[in-house]
């Protein structure tokens, strides 16, 4: 019946808020405490002037980091561990960089173009011995559009959560059970919007080409990096980001 | 599977 259809999404909705509270790795108010608390230009040129390799392997170390709380996030999500493990595998391998990069926008600052990395918001020339400048703009630019639609905790929740159960995502094995439960997760998400009048957002959401492209530069600059250092990659990578990127 | 050890075993560890 329609009320308890009404009842089931109203759940969802708030298991996947719930989930979100409890692995979003930053309190939002301790973010926005912080948010002009800026690398000096002495750390910038400290950061500026580590090796390439130590570079990558801090940022691939936080990387790994945000990705432990997407999986735990995934785990809580109502549905998600009913799924087969290869399609839970094939939607966190696919999915768990993009969702790392839409939390990221509660960690960045579009007023003087930072993120919080570390301990202190830095702007994209901290980052500039990892050797891939288009990269990072690209990665900073998303985060500037997404910081435009003002997302409150709870879209930033519902969009992440069908970010990643996303059916289109190739060798899923029960792409129709993955369909079912995203089709819920949208449902949740239409909800919320029309609830806080907000439904122009939907319109504005970056497209899945956008995260797609941005997560196989990531993979190429990894890649290239590879080439320049073998043997780092595996020596000094954490194993997870390995297992993900490599 | 084995491809994915790492990821199985954060699955497989209940809810911590």
């Amino acid at each position: 019946s329609p009320t308890s259809a009404g009842v089931e999404i109203e759940h969802l909705t708030q298991n996947v808020l719930k989930s979100y509270r409890e692995t979003c790795q930053l309190r939002a108010e301790d973010l926005q405490l912080r948010r002009w608390d800026t690398f000096s230009r002495e750390e910038v040129c400290a950061y500026q002037r580590k090796p390439m390799e130590e570079m990558w392997q801090r940022c691939a170390g936080r990387i790994t980091e945000a990705i432990q709380y997407v999986v735990e996030f995934a785990k809580r999500l109502r549905g998600f561990m009913d799924l087969c493990q290869n399609d839970q595998i094939v939607l966190l391998k696919a999915g768990a960089m993009e969702v790392v990069l839409v939390r990221m926008c509660r960690a960045f600052n579009a007023d003087n173009r930072t993120v919080f990395f570390e301990g202190k918001y830095a702007g994209a020339e901290l980052f500039r011995s990892l050797g891939c400048h288009e990269l990072i703009s690209s990665i900073f630019d998303f985060a500037q559009s997404l910081c435009a639609l003002h997302f409150s905790e709870s879209e930033v929740a519902l969009f992440s959560a069908l970010v990643l159960v996303n059916a289109n995502r190739p060798w899923l094995q029960d792409q129709a059970k993955v369909a079912r439960l995203q089709g819920h997760l949208d449902v949740a998400f239409r909800v919320l919007l029309r609830r806080t009048r907000r439904e122009g957002l939907l319109a504005r959401l970056p497209p899945p080409g956008r995260l797609r492209a941005l997560c196989s530069q990531h993979v190429e600059q990894l890649q290239a990096f590879r080439r320049l250092h073998p043997g780092v990659l595996h020596a000094a990578f954490p194993p997870l980001y390995r297992e993900l990127f490599a | 599977q084995e491809k994915h050890r790492i990821l199985h075993k954060l699955l497989q560890n209940g809810n911590s």
